[in-house]
């Protein structure tokens, strides 16, 4: 899977196009409005001006080559479906499209669409499992009480080397690798630490935090707390 | 953490209320949209119609004892920067709003709003890592180019050892701690496997994929593409 188009360059149609771009992918970014698409320019392989909702133009643009298609309008619901149907009559083999509300959704599905997004919706459910944890700012379970999450380096933390905090030593990841993994019982693993634009993987137990370091860790989740907790 | 005061039951703050409901929270809705307030009867513990930029208003509702509020209100930005305002003021001790941009999401963070959300903008990188792969079940990006996927072990990589598929040794991790880290460069970090109720944590080279594994991947945006397209 090489290229896509992605039609509507709002916030959500932008943060798609860009990301699949840095991904590697080739990106046709399509929007009425040209100051979004000046704005686009060299951030998505091309930038064009145009009315997805005209069938001749998606036709000249190429959409029949395209591996898949995001019909990322989303408030102007009649340019939705009316591109999400041009796609699907030319033929692209992967159409997903956002939705503003279910029996817009469904009407996509409808007419062909393979995937439905409803934006809002997903980040206000994610948004709610991590309210609390306020300096949990992502967290991804491995099983039903261990996972990754990604914290912002707790104030009282920072000038502590990791031997300080008791994050396992970096030695940690080998050790269970030839004992063939399966511990989740050894407290911290400190996986990585996101500082400025870079990133250490596996620190070692003398690397000191610092002030606006973002903490990769995996943990039991009441390891977890109590390091949290600990941390504030 | 015990309450809630969701302001705005548009799509994100209907999600969210909802969810935190269900999450076993106590949400109290507030929205001037009569008809919206109306739907949300049920399905959160209050749901009230009113105007959250008036400080009266918000006081009587004891907005002062909830633990946490959020500012659901997207487009109406005058609306969210009072109701941000009062909240800060009346002493809520955590405040999330969503922001329309970065210069809404700038101006919040400076009138005391402890988190800002970008639903669009979330949504959309979220989809874009798993555009072309149903095998990505999630994703978490530690820099511009890396992150950490959840994925589901693709078909014609099972019964493959890790060496085979060209993963890092086990030892990466602890040769990157002695560098110090900071390297991108090594390819594919396979960092756990998650299989059935266990998960095997660093797994060693000499590990074979089996049917139903999770792999927990840490890789550059465009190694992980070719993992992953590779394996399809
Ligand atoms: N027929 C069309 N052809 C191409 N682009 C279109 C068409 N109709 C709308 N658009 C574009 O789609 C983009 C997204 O439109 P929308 O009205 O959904 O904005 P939005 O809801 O603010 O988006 P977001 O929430 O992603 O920021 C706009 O930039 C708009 O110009
Ligand atoms: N001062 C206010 N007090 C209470 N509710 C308000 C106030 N101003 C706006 N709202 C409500 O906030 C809700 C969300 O408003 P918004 O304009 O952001 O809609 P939206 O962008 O479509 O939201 P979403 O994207 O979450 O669906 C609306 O239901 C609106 O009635």
């Amino acid at each position: 899977a090489n290229s896509v188009i992605v039609i509507g360059l709002g916030r959500f149609g932008t943060s798609i196009a860009h990301t699949l771009f840095q991904l590697g992918y080739d990106v046709l970014g399509i929007d009425t409005d040209e100051k979004v698409v000046q704005d686009n320019l060299g951030h998505i392989t091309y930038s064009v001006q145009a009315d997805a909702t005209n069938e001749d133009t998606l036709r000249e643009l190429g959409a029949r080559n395209f591996d898949a298609a995001v019909v990322a309008v989303g408030s102007d619901m009649q340019s939705s479906l009316m591109s999400s149907v041009l796609l699907s009559t030319i033929g692209v083999p992967l159409i997903i499209a956002r939705a503003e509300n279910e029996l817009h959704g469904t009407t996509l599905e409808k007419i062909g669409v393979h995937k439905i997004i409803y934006p809002e919706q997903e980040s206000g459910e994610e948004l709610a499992h991590s309210l609390f944890n306020e300096n949990v700012i992502e967290y991804m379970d491995l099983t039903l009480d261990y996972g990754i999450s990604k914290i912002k380096v707790p104030d009282h933390l920072i000038g502590n080397t990791l031997k300080d905090i008791g994050a396992d030593e970096g030695l940690y990841f080998t050790a269970l690798g030839l004992q063939g993994g399966t511990t989740t019982d050894k407290g911290i693993a400190m996986i990585a630490i996101k500082r400025g634009k870079g990133m250490l993987l596996a620190p070692d137990q003398e690397e000191e935090l610092q002030k606006g370091d973002i903490l990769i860790v995996g943990a039991k989740d009441k390891q977890l707390e109590k390091f949290r907790l600990s941390a504030s």
